[in-house]
């Protein structure tokens, strides 16, 4: 594993490395304009060490020089083929390039003088080959439920089309995964899903209309380009969270990334490539933090994130203090500040959810003109388990029915005065199956209080003739509120809101939680004693298991994280430094190994290497014993070298003979008397012939049999009989010129045997021999070959 | 308008109580091959039936449909071919 430390600027001798313009600054004599402080984080020592990453795509060319040194079978999965191997179906086009693209963007291996460098070049990296084959909700469901206990960040860089007139989303067994994966996932922290927003900037599209990258559950990732300018491909979206870097215009600066058949590429682009990105940084997050829940994730993005040089016209400040906007969510991801915040985290408080239903009265949208319904909201106050003072995200149902639907945009303004657009105008959507309980959501109102009058508008802009005796009308809409019902942030997550200053790296002193008042909900790993705050750590005594931190925080948890042990007394104590699982803190005690390392059974110890008389089980993870006779081998049938006395045959390890001798199974038995070596009992299984025998096809003989001629040449380092060329019947040499005799129908001539039926067809032509044959002996002209031939008989007649 | 036709595959999404041998019974009953459970979705099934059509705009109708009739399969989708585009 590589380490960086200290103050200097980081090298890496990967070829592509200094092209890496977003990952660090390649012109020391000035500032940077802006970027992702990735450097940042690795010299705070996080490189994504044991967070585990699947992309969720085409698939993963797990063999590639910089992915298999990080490539986790176990976060690997082949839903289209159903079995565990995800490489992709390579065909002319590399059709299936896209998801190993996207995996070399998180955990390209470092300094292995190959291409490039991943943003969390220590994660574990799969894949999960979905999108090659009919895509169903069930496949889709598949996917973002595979092995949610072992997976931590699944990345998708894909959606229904973003042609502009598609309004698709998850369907029910998709939308219960998701459920599913933050309620339970990450053994109740909750699956971190990372999501490509739209790429249909030239189709006019709006990404509130893919259901997806819409989701509360997901991170939904845009792009800017090197300038901080809007890259051509890019939507706007209320639902954005936060953006990352990806190539832009062609004078542009690309993204540089792993490709299909062992290659590297910079012609990455669109949200594809900044989505992994976002994976990547937040896999840095969790390693500082592997207690951040999947809300304590988008949080911390939303306090991190900033608006730096990217360029938009909507940029506000919305009145919880963040700066927004449609195109880049929260702004640019910063690693650095994600991972400082992430080691002092408090847990947010319990998510809570307020469904606000307004009036269902239906009201009709005149063309040219808007609807507006102002709906005042209390946020359930009414209600301690749903109340929702301080807002996360807000989704608003809405069932409209319109002749064109293209023709509508929706506004969403808070109690606070912050409007967001849930939809604009889609040029090509010419549906007339308007929105049946479509859920839109926006971000912008993050932070914001919940309770107060929220105004809804839709606006119907025709953008062509149209029947107007069948307007739309908004039948009903309802908010759905998410939040928290007492501040979510702690004093320690207390820090300035509003852009954060890119070289002000210093620490904020952190300040003791001072919660003597607290009466709030405790965190569910808490026993009945209680708490003195919401989170984990703040539990005074613990339900299940607790475990220290570095700084001597205890923390309460269901079971014990990889690396450490049920001791006494609720504890879980650290196993040895290789050891994923064990009995005990010894290094003789593990259950399982670190990736990197193999479990050797006996020992039950865990190393780099296995020793002499093991073979490396990469699957498991195990040193597995060799067969008997192996000093070592590359499984359990393949020997590489053997014990002492025994000689290798092939694979396997058997005893060694003198010459003249075979192992039967139970000694060494002579040969037949042909053989001077052999493998066996039979004349047929020597290998080399006694002083006087000829090998002849595998066997020896004292004669050349017919149809073979005796080889001086020691050309195999002894004498043997060589079969004659196909035209002879027999022979003295090789070729087809020193035939000795011919097969029927053939006649000799000077060695070779010639097809003898034009001879025979002259003589029994008309032309008797007397006639023209004879007359083509007497001028001389049987020299001609074609004479020769028609006249045989009559040339090579004596007198 | 754009008329969109929904392509039907020979694959199901059941939910079935009662485990997984439970849904081995009424898979083999009706024809079926249980894949196994999708996902992390407890009760939530994989079926597979190998004698309806791979790909069809209309929904499958056989004496194997009679299996949403059993009392123990609370939910039952053939599945439906979507659109996904890479970004």
């Amino acid at each position: 594993d590589f380490e960086l430390s200290g103050a200097q600027s980081t090298y890496f001798n990967d070829p592509k490395w200094p092209s890496m313009w977003y990952m660090h600054c390649s012109d020391n004599t000035h500032p940077c304009q802006s970027d992702m402080n990735i450097e940042g984080a690795w010299k705070r020592g996080y490189t994504g060490r044991d967070v585990v990453v699947t992309i969720l795509d085409d698939g993963i060319e797990r063999t590639h020089p910089d992915l298999v040194k990080n490539y986790d079978s176990q976060a690997s999965f082949d839903v289209n083929g159903n079995d565990f191997d995800p490489m992709p179906r390579y065909d002319a086009s590399n059709e299936n390039k896209h998801g190993t693209r996207c995996a070399g963007e998180v955990a390209a291996a470092a300094n292995n003088s190959h291409c490039t460098v991943g943003i969390a070049f220590n994660a574990k990296i799969g894949g999960v080959r979905m999108l090659d084959g009919d895509v169903t909700d069930m496949v889709e469901a598949k996917s973002v439920g595979f092995n949610p206990q072992y997976v931590a960040i699944y990345s998708a860089s894909w959606g229904p089309d973003d042609d502009g007139k598609t309004v698709d989303g998850p369907a029910p067994l998709t939308r219960q995964a998701f459920e599913t994966g933050v309620r339970l996932g990450r053994r109740g922290l909750g699956s971190v899903f990372v999501w490509a927003s739209g790429n249909g900037g030239r189709s006019k599209d709006h990404c509130s209309c893919d259901g997806y990258t819409n989701s509360i559950y997901t991170i939904s990732i845009s792009s800017t380009a090197e300038s901080g300018k809007k890259p051509w491909y890019l939507e706007e979206c209320s639902s954005t969270l936060a953006t990352t870097y990806s190539s832009g215009e062609s004078y542009d600066k690309k993204i540089i990334t792993t490709d299909l058949r062992q290659r590297c590429t910079d012609n990455h682009t669109g949200t594809s490539a900044s989505a992994p990105m976002a994976a990547g940084i937040i896999a840095l997050a969790l390693e500082a933090n592997p207690f951040l829940t999947w809300r304590d994730v988008q949080h911390v993005i939303v306090r991190t994130s900033r608006a730096g040089h990217l360029s938009a016209n909507d940029w506000k400040i919305n009145a919880a203090g963040f700066k927004v906007s449609h195109l880049y969510g929260f702004g640019l991801m910063d690693a650095e500040a994600m991972v400082m915040e992430a080691e002092k985290w408090t847990t947010v408080p319990q998510q809570h959810v307020c469904v606000e239903s307004t009036d269902r009265q239906i009201k009709t949208i005149r063309p040219s003109s808007a609807v507006r319904s102002i709906y005042k909201a209390s946020g359930c106050s009414d209600n301690p388990n749903h109340h929702v003072n301080y807002l996360e995200h807000v989704v608003v149902r809405i069932t409209i029915t319109h002749p064109r639907r293209g023709d509508l945009a929706i506004y969403l303004t808070s109690p606070s005065g912050t409007r967001s657009q849930l939809l604009a105008n889609r040029l090509f959507d010419h549906s007339m199956e308007g929105f049946k309980n479509w859920e839109f959501m926006t971000i912008h109102c993050w932070g914001e209080k919940a309770a107060g009058e929220w105004m809804l508008e839709v606006f119907d802009t025709p953008s062509q003739l149209r029947n107007f005796k069948t307007p739309g009308k908004l039948k009903e809409w309802s908010l759905v509120l998410y939040g928290t019902s007492i501040p979510p942030y702690s004093p320690t997550n207390d820090f300035p809101r509003v852009e954060r200053v890119r070289s002000s790296r210093v620490e904020d002193p952190t300040e003791d939680y001072v919660t003597d008042d607290y009466s709030g909900p405790c965190d569910p790993e808490c026993s009945k004693v209680g708490c003195d705050g919401p989170g984990p750590d703040h539990c005074n005594d613990c339900l299940h298991y607790y475990y220290k931190m570095k700084n001597n925080t205890r923390i309460c948890v269901s079971s014990c994280p990889p690396g450490h042990y049920h001791a006494d007394k609720k504890r879980c104590r650290k196993c040895a430094p290789n050891c994923e699982s064990c009995i005990g803190s010894h290094t003789n005690q593990c259950l399982s190994c670190k990736y990197g390392y193999f479990l050797n059974e006996e020992t039950s110890s865990c190393a780099t290497t296995c020793p002499d008389g093991f073979y490396q089980d990469m699957n498991k993870n195990l040193c597995r014993k060799c067969s008997e006779n192996c000093r070592t081998c590359t499984d359990s049938q393949n020997c590489t070298e053997c014990k002492h006395g025994l000689s290798l045959h092939g694979s396997r390890c058997t005893v060694t003979c003198e010459d003249g001798k075979y192992y039967s199974g139970k000694d060494c038995e002579p040969c037949h008397r042909f053989c001077a070596t052999c493998s066996g009992a039979g004349a047929d299984t020597c290998i080399t012939c006694s002083e006087g025998y000829f090998m002849e096809d595998g066997k020896c003989v004292q004669t050349c049999s017919n149809s073979y001629y005796f080889d001086h040449s020691l050309e195999s380092g002894y004498k043997s009989c060589k079969r004659c060329a196909a035209t002879c019947l027999a022979c003295s040499g090789p070729g087809d010129r020193n035939c000795t005799s011919c097969p029927s129908n053939y006649l000799l001539d000077t060695g070779a045997c010639i097809l003898g039926a034009i001879c025979k067809d002259a003589t029994e032509e008309s032309w008797a021999e007397g006639s023209f044959c004879m007359l083509v002996k007497k001028n001389n002209l049987c020299q001609r070959k074609v004479l020769q031939q028609l006249c045989c008989k009559t040339c090579t007649y004596q007198g | 308008p754009v008329c969109r036709t929904r392509v039907y595959t020979n694959h199901w999404a059941v939910k079935i109580a009662g485990g997984f041998q439970e849904a081995n019974r009424i898979a083999n009953k009706y024809g079926f091959i249980n894949i196994g459970q999708i996902g992390a979705l407890k009760d939530y099934y994989h079926f597979y039936h190998s004698r309806t059509i791979k790909r069809s705009v209309l929904s499958s109708r056989g004496t194997h449909s009679f299996i949403s009739m059993e009392p123990k399969v609370e939910w039952i989708q053939q599945q439906v071919v979507k659109k996904r585009i890479k970004r």
